[in-house]
């Protein structure tokens, strides 16, 4: 059965998608059978690997509202190990389709059902919001990767963050961990990256991936051309910090 | 009557609370008498100014729900042209209890009418996301300002903005216009910054602020002071930037 790990954090824009999309790609090149599942009605995760989110048949929004399984939705990407579950706008109506349905918090759990078995690891991509969505991946979810992004505002919502997951955790999933959370952006010229850092070290040390994502420009010009940043430039310090992520999570879970 | 400006792009971090905060204080530096409205449940622009949310009685979702009015939840701010309306996490439930209530879309702009003659502008910061609460924004707004990070991701999203202002324009607020596009976090040693500017002049050139918002470590360090850049530091690019820009929408309005 595959390990299902959410990437969430209602703050916008801490790196929740590139996370995703650079972790789901290196546990590929270690030759892990991966799904990426873009929960996030942006699509950003499904364009960082060249889908074609307007040509889409179908996406992880007919997975949900039960009308295709999840299987007919899958497609390749340019890495063996790699398959995507690849949404697009039609996601957006999602949230207000779900309100009045029943067990609405385990759609995407019960669709992950059919394929876990095909697969080591399922990484799921989350909008920057606590609504259905993201409940979805955390119902479905064995753990939880917390980007957090060197800055102050997104220090403000982890608290919140951390309460929403005890909810989920007392209610609906008892199971979910806390994977680890992530520095991201970390920029060693800045004071705020080290302040940071060390609020974290003080309330969380246990929690916090030993490996820190540098501020990296790679990063941000790699889903310009569709490609992780390994495939994009495997030189570059955000592709080699992604792939010790990697490495760590599978270190960690090698034991058990 | 005050102009109603929201702040708005569902993709997240791209610079929407620092617009907010820094427009509405740099008009507020101008004498003109602001309201900066919070609607995001995170409630960044709140603690950007100092207000205390754990501690607030009512917040911006009483007003929406019709607990209070709009004039009892309205808060003091450093300047003296310049009020706050709260938000905390009171506001998460919002988007769900909205769903089954008659003119969900027109809460806001219903509670906005008592106290519009006491504003020359209303600043309204968004979520990150085309909800209910973003949808009660734009229906309560003149003009919509996008501000639009320099980086692939952002420039993904803009189609789908572009196309929810034209819905909400049709269906629901025929007046709203698009007030600008302000690039942000503008950095000349990341040749994605020159590529975003000039794909933004090739399809939407009449809209683009002429004001640039620099990348400006003084800006992510103001609100761990709970101040806005022009309080916290006048003299930095970042400040200088927003005073610009307020320059630039009030010489625009002038005319009018
Ligand atoms: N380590 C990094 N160095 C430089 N740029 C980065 C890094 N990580 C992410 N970025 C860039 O920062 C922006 C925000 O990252 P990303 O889109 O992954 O965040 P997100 O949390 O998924 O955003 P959203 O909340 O909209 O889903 C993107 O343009 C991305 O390319
Ligand atoms: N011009 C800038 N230079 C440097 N840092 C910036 C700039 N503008 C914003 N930031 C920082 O980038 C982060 C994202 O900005 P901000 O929180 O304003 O975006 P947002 O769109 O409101 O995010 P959300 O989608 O979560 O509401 C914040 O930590 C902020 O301090
Ligand atoms: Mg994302
Ligand atoms: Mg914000």
């Amino acid at each position: 059965m595959a390990r299902v790990i959410s990437i969430a954090n209602q703050k916008g824009g801490v790196g929740k998608t590139t996370t995703a999309v650079n972790l789901a790609a290196s546990l590929a090149a270690a030759e892990k059978k991966v799904l990426l599942v873009d929960l996030d009605p942006q699509g950003n995760s499904s364009s960082g690997f060249s889908i074609d989110k307007a040509a889409l048949q179908s996406s992880i929004y007919h997975a949900i509202i039960g009308k295709n399984r999840l299987s007919q939705i899958i497609k390749p990407t340019e890495l063996e190990f790699l398959k995507i579950a690849p949404s697009n706008q039609d996601l957006i109506g999602a949230e207000i389709e779900l309100i009045n349905v029943i067990s609405r918090e385990t759609r995407l759990k019960s669709a992950l059902k059919e394929v876990s078995g095909l697969y080591d690891y399922i990484i799921i991509d989350c909008p920057p919001s606590l609504g259905l969505l993201t409940v979805n991946a955390l119902t479905a979810a064995d753990s939880i990767i917390i980007p957090l992004q060197c800055e102050y505002y997104a220090m403000e919502g982890l608290g919140q963050l951390m309460k929403t997951v005890e909810l989920v955790t007392e209610n609906i999933n008892h199971a979910l961990e806390i994977e680890g959370i992530l520095l991201t952006m970390f920029d060693p010229r800045n004071n705020l990256s080290f302040q940071v850092r060390d609020e974290i070290d003080r309330h969380f040390a246990s929690l916090r991936f030993k490996t820190v994502i540098p501020r990296s420009v790679r990063l941000s010009e790699a889903p310009s051309f569709g490609k992780p940043a390994l495939l994009y430039d495997i030189t570059s310090k955000g592709a080699r910090s992604y792939i010790d992520m990697a490495k760590e999570l599978l270190q960690k879970h090698k034991d058990k």
